[in-house]
């Protein structure tokens, strides 16, 4: 409940016009990949910690809060099937409402995975919770 | 091929305050 950290590198965001769905978190990370190698920037280091709060990320270099994602406006995440190394979910912008979809590098397969089912927990409980506070 | 991994949110857009 108090949440897990992972050092992973933020690769990049893109807009998406729908909470979740396989076919489409697909592209948005083709889409994000296609970019980070076509401006050949190198990723940003990031501390992703994963909480039934929500997502919230730092700077690993400055140690900067980034973002704090709260878990109601996250809708879906996803390793994706082709590059597996990637993390991604998609989160409502709460400023204008827009979907994005984040997409993190992982070292391995196995960490893209476990921030996945990590971030699967994190929902669940939430439910709970909210279910509890009904 | 390893199927992809998804998750969908049961919380999203769901908030206690309203």
């Amino acid at each position: 409940v108090e949440g897990m950290t992972f050092n992973l590198r933020h690769l990049g965001m893109t807009l998406v016009d729908q909470p979740k769905g396989e076919e489409l978190s697909a592209a948005a990370v083709k889409r994000i990949v296609a970019t980070a190698k076509a401006i050949g920037k190198k990723p940003k280091k990031v501390t992703l910690k994963v909480s039934p709060r929500g997502i919230v990320l730092y700077d690993r270099l400055t140690n900067k809060l980034l973002e704090n994602v709260s878990i109601y406006r996250i809708s879906y995440c996803t390793v994706d099937k082709q590059h597996d190394k990637m993390f991604a979910y998609i989160a409502q912008n709460t400023l204008n409402g827009t979907l994005e979809c984040h997409a993190y590098l992982c070292s391995k397969r196995k960490v893209a995975q476990a921030v996945a089912l990590t971030v699967a927990q994190a929902f669940t409980v939430a439910f709970e919770l909210w279910q509890v506070a009904k | 091929n390893t199927n992809t991994i998804h998750f969908d949110n049961p919380v999203y857009q769901k908030t206690t305050e309203d």
